[in-house]
């Protein structure tokens, strides 16, 4: 390996990284959204080769096409508050819990303009019940605030997403360096609680440092 | 790894030649998830003519280019050769683990020399 100098520093600093990051967590795997967006890009870039680009045809460089919004950088940013949420017994309706979920948004810089903010929810143990859930969220803190969002649920079979920007933030604010959320999931009609066993953040920024004009088409 | 240089732009005309950047040669293999590297290119070779002039297909020559071949042609000590550069280049996409815990996906322009031209 490269000794770290002034090459593998520049040549960080060309891909926006202020340092290069320690070795990867052995416990993280790659969530398959990233893995997907990866492909469906890489594909594109290598369908865009020199030799099998259509005239005038052009990658759009600042979009992300599987999310269909504006960005150069997709972050996967996990739950820093599951290590910290004690097991739960399922509870009748009316008491079910809620849950605090922290996101670590340090890393974005002052520069990305945040185009969307997906958080995605997994539940477990819960049964199916008539007219879905409803889930509310809140900022977290010792006096609990307004509700920022509340979503119907029809069924918790697949992960529930839910949009924050312009929720949990204004849109054209710049991203927060830490997210603190309460979430509470609440059945419609009398049933067991659900369990929340897994939260995450999708968060799409736009570095304009990095996003070139099209190149001019041929003439 | 690159096709060997040529010495200086003495040999061969002004094209894109091999360079794969591996990530596991300059030591990020731990923290970069995927690719394992690409294909960065470089361009090298001489501008002189015809070289000067565009292969057919490739980007369109800078009449510029074209004037400075024909002056060094007429007139070697009057003024240098036009330089072999990058003249198309794509983008690629990295998925990384940073440090904090997150995996991210960038994307990148201009990284790969797709076309090389005189200028």
């Amino acid at each position: 390996p490269v000794p770290p100098g002034p090459a593998a520093a520049a040549l960080l600093q060309a891909l926006g990284l202020p340092d290069a990051p320690r070795d990867a967590p052995t416990s993280r795997p790659v969530p398959p959204v990233m893995w997907r967006l990866f492909r469906r890009r890489d594909h594109q870039e290598a369908r865009a080769g020199p030799r099998r680009t259509p005239p005038g045809a052009n990658l759009r460089p600042c979009h992300v096409e599987g999310l269909g919004v504006p960005g150069n950088i997709v972050r996967h940013v996990p739950d820093r508050g599951a290590a910290a949420r004690p097991p739960e017994p399922s509870s009748a309706a009316g008491q079910c819990p809620e849950w605090t979920v922290v996101f670590d948004l340090s890393a974005v810089e002052p520069a990305e303009r945040p185009s969307q903010a997906r958080l995605e929810l997994r539940f477990a143990a819960a049964e199916a019940t008539a007219g879905g859930w409803e889930l509310s969220v809140a900022p977290a803190g010792a006096s609990p605030g307004p509700v920022l969002l509340r979503q119907a649920v029809p069924t918790l079979g697949t992960p529930v997403r839910a949009e924050l920007l312009g929720a949990a933030w204004a849109r054209n604010a710049s991203t927060p360096r830490s997210l603190r959320l309460t979430l509470a999931l609440r059945p419609r009609a009398p049933a067991y609680c659900a369990r929340l066993s897994e939260a995450s953040l999708l968060l799409v920024t736009l570095d304009p440092r990095l996003c070139h004009p099209l190149t001019r088409p041929r003439r | 790894e690159a096709e060997p240089a040529v010495g200086g732009s003495s040999g061969g005309a002004c094209r894109a030649r091999r360079l794969y950047v591996s990530f596991r040669e300059v030591g990020w293999h731990r923290w970069v998830i995927a690719p394992r590297g690409f294909l960065a290119n470089y361009c090298q070779g001489k501008c002189a003519l015809p070289a000067a002039m565009s292969e057919p297909g490739g980007a369109p020559a800078l009449n510029h280019a074209v004037l400075r071949a024909l002056m060094h042609a007429a007139a070697p000590g009057a003024a240098g050769l036009p330089c072999c550069v990058p003249a198309r280049l794509s983008p690629i996409s990295v998925l990384f683990f940073d440090n904090s815990d997150n995996v991210v996906l960038r994307h990148y322009e201009d990284m790969v020399v797709d076309e090389c031209g005189c200028r």
